[in-house]
């Protein structure tokens, strides 16, 4: 399978680029 | 923690008034997998839901459960008994994003985010559906918060709190960061001791996120797999 998109959130907020 | 004004800027987009703060999680990083992979805003036929957490909703049933202590039971908040069940958070993922297809809710303690993803994967190649939105997520209430005072053998460390969404096709589109597998290693004698280095709760969180990251790292280098074991 394949990963199409990523999200996420955190204490350091919404988006891939807080990962 | 993570922020209020993040959770609300969801809620208000989507217009859920009455979700609880477990759903918003899970729907910020539900959102943004879908917007990453080019599908914002639009129906998607043929895509499967499974979202992962140990601890679920549990802000959401203990809130209930002290209503019920309370209250007499016929007073007890009707919107706070739906939003206790465990695939709240999955339907309104469904009804937002316009998604159809087997909508799955898992729990667990061990091994709870490689569970995921292999279901994932058997959803896929079984030809079950063409997508799934697989959300890894936890959410801090009293009881995890407490935890590593209740429990510190189990709980030695905080809990994270968060949430990790990624699209998976069994064909490459959108952004197509990686291609990932899953295989389950057979175990010989005892396992580990999962305490010595965190407690099982954060290896699921952490592991959704290490998956993440390692996608992330993985887009510039197109072929590459991720192999989860």
């Amino acid at each position: 399978m394949f990963i199409s998109g990523i999200g996420a959130i955190s204490a350091s907020g919404i988006g891939t680029e807080n990962l | 923690s993570i922020s209020k004004d993040a959770l609300l800027s969801v809620k208000n987009k989507y217009d859920l008034r009455r979700a609880d703060r477990y759903t918003a999680i899970v729907m910020a990083s539900a959102v943004q997998a879908c917007a990453d992979a080019g599908f914002a805003d639009c129906a998607m036929a043929d895509t499967g839901i499974i979202i992962a957490s140990s601890f679920g909703p549990h802000r959401t049933t203990f809130a209930f459960l002290n209503d019920i202590l309370d209250y007499p039971e016929d007073q007890v908040l009707p919107t706070t008994f739906s939003h206790s069940v465990h695939n709240a958070a999955a339907s309104y993922v469904a009804s937002s994003l316009q998604i159809r297809g087997p909508t799955i809710s898992l729990t667990g303690f061990e091994d709870l985010w490689f569970d995921a993803l292999e279901l994932s994967d058997v959803f896929l190649n079984s030809g079950c559906c063409q997508r799934i939105v697989l959300v890894g997520v936890e959410e801090l209430a009293l009881l995890t918060q407490s935890l590593p005072s209740i429990l510190p053998d189990s709980f030695h460390c905080r809990l994270l709190e968060g949430s990790v969404a990624l699209l998976l096709s069994s064909t490459p589109e959108g952004k197509n960061y990686t291609s990932i597998t899953c295989s389950r290693r057979s175990s010989c004698g005892e396992k580990p001791d999962r305490h010595s280095s965190c407690a099982t709760a954060n290896d699921f969180l952490g592991g959704a996120f290490q998956t993440a990251l390692k996608a992330l790292a993985s887009s510039n280098q197109p072929g590459t797999t991720i192999s989860i074991g």
